[in-house]
């Protein structure tokens, strides 16, 4: 009677946020002052690095002067590619170390990438609908974009994040304390297939991984298959950052010194949680995924926040 | 709940484990120092030149990237009025949007010397609108400072990232 | 216009733009 009682309950909550995300616009989402960061297509990839890491973010807008258009977002999967197209060409370091952000597309095609498609969406559009858009095109990132009224120019008004899109659901949805029941029971975690490495894996092939898989992380686990660590994408920013990308021998534990002390750590979670108090938890703290252990720590899978989202919007 | 942080996740004890089991490049490899280095913001740029001497460089860099400016007046000397075309292979007709509205493709922009203290002044720029190269001043004049809402900053961030460029360059 | 010093050859430049009810402050970053 209890377990119906918390499924009639999970079931109402979901209808009710996903009301409230039909109801609010990615406008709302906005905070009333904000910064937003642009970085010229003609600026080189190493400067932007520099720009990235200064302000402690991990993507920004191109916008390309010469059009006067937005050219889409600079994420980790373009330093990615950029090592990935070095590792197999190291013969061509001056042209890496003298790439323009306009120079990607050209490192994308070289190596065979798959180019990230951008969507994007017009600030007063449903939130429910950005969503959605950000759920197909496979992307953790949707740039609001709209047009100047006079000049018809475009103008890139923020970029919404599954993080601060569920934050918004956390901080304004008093009906995520009653998803009650155990993530286990949801079709939520991702326990087929996760790609795993262990400490010893030289980190080229861990990014290997990531591209293959197209997952934003891969989890580090000893030979009983406890969870060490996490390898992420945006990881490899500082391993450019280092330079050390010239030396892709090192192995991906080696790899993981360069990350800085406000690393805050990796999330792990067990099957019995809710989402309730994962709501909570990324109402507080940046969180990307969870990742889901036994009770002897042993790597049972991952949810990550498209799939909190997907189940919110398209579950039960 | 049993949410929790892996201890051995952590940058500390990852690196102390890792040079406990001897990785060879443990020892060199050291943390990113993400410096969150405040960017200091200053309105316009600084100058400690001579103003006329200010003046006469802002008006060469002007002119060198094609800008036109109102001849001044007697009275305004540290105010220069300029217009600069936009122009931008947005598209073949770069005059009409997809809508087939006329886009202007003059900025104006109002450069300004202030005095902060002896020796010490400071080059403004503001935005002042658009007019469409055909003379007749744009929608905007009907169009007050507050219904307007969506306004692009870029073409006039990239205009004055140009002339201080020039500035930079040619000082 | 708000500018910040010129660092890495690169020129950063920004100006506080309202969006309907809500400010942004659009900073470009642009190579020398």
């Amino acid at each position: 009677e209890n377990r119906e009682k918390l499924h009639v309950e999970q079931k109402l909550a979901i209808e009710s946020i996903r009301k409230f995300l039909d109801s609010k616009t990615s406008y709302d989402v906005l905070p009333v002052s904000y910064r937003l960061i642009v970085l010229d297509t003609s600026l080189m990839v190493k400067k932007s690095l520099n720009v990235l890491l200064q302000n402690n973010i991990v993507s920004a807008p191109l916008w390309d002067s010469k059009t006067s258009k937005f050219a889409g977002l600079l994420t980790s999967s373009d330093f990615i590619n950029v090592i990935q197209y070095y590792f197999s060409n190291p013969d061509k370091f001056e042209l890496v170390d003298k790439l323009q952000l306009s120079g990607l597309k050209d490192i994308e095609k070289a190596i065979g990438a798959e180019p990230l498609d951008m969507a994007s969406i017009h600030p007063s559009k449903p939130l429910f609908e950005a969503c959605l858009k950000m759920l197909n095109s496979k992307s953790r990132r949707i740039p609001l974009i709209d047009k100047d009224e006079e000049t018809h120019r475009e103008i890139v008004v923020s970029v919404l994040t599954q993080y601060r899109i569920l934050k918004f659901v956390a901080l304004n949805c008093r009906e995520t304390h009653f998803l009650k029941r155990p993530i286990g029971e949801l079709n939520i975690i991702s326990e087929q297939n996760v790609k795993k490495c262990r400490m010893t894996t030289p980190v080229i092939d861990v990014i290997q991984l990531l591209t293959q898989g197209g997952v934003s992380s891969i989890p580090i686990v000893d030979e009983e298959g406890v969870l060490i660590n996490i390898y992420e994408a945006i990881d490899v920013l500082g391993l450019i950052k280092g330079g050390i990308y010239n030396d892709l021998s090192l192995s991906v534990g080696e790899a993981l010194m360069r990350r800085s002390d406000d690393f805050e750590g990796v999330y792990t979670c067990t099957r019995n949680d809710k989402l309730s108090t994962i709501m909570d938890n990324i109402r507080k703290s940046r969180i990307h995924r969870f990742f889901v252990v036994d009770e002897n720590g042993r790597l049972v899978g991952v949810m990550t926040l498209s799939d909190i989202l997907k189940y919110i919007l398209l579950g039960e | 709940s049993t949410l929790s942080i892996l201890p051995t996740s952590l940058p500390q004890i990852h690196r102390a484990n890792m040079l406990a089991q001897g990785f060879p490049a443990a020892s060199k490899i050291s943390p990113l120092v993400n410096k969150k280095s405040k960017t200091r913001w200053h309105f316009g740029i600084r100058s400690h030149s001579y103003p006329l001497d200010v003046m006469g460089e802002i008006y060469i860099a002007l002119k060198n990237l094609g800008a036109e400016w109102a001849k001044p007046s007697e009275e305004d000397l540290w105010t220069i009025r300029v217009r600069w075309r936009y122009d931008v292979l947005e598209n073949s007709n770069a005059f009409n949007s997809e809508d087939g509205k006329k886009i202007p493709d003059l900025m104006k922009m109002v450069i300004q010397l202030f005095q902060i203290e002896t020796n010490n002044y400071l080059v403004d720029f503001k935005f002042d609108g658009w007019e469409s190269n055909y003379g007749d001043m744009t929608k905007r004049s009907n169009i007050s400072e507050d219904e307007m809402s969506t306004f692009s900053a870029y073409p006039f961030l990239h205009l004055t990232a140009k002339l201080i460029m020039e500035l930079a360059v040619n000082s | 216009l708000a500018t910040s010093s010129i660092k890495h050859n690169t020129l950063c430049v920004a100006s506080i733009v309202r969006y309907r009810q809500k400010y942004v402050t659009q900073i470009l970053y642009a190579p020398l």
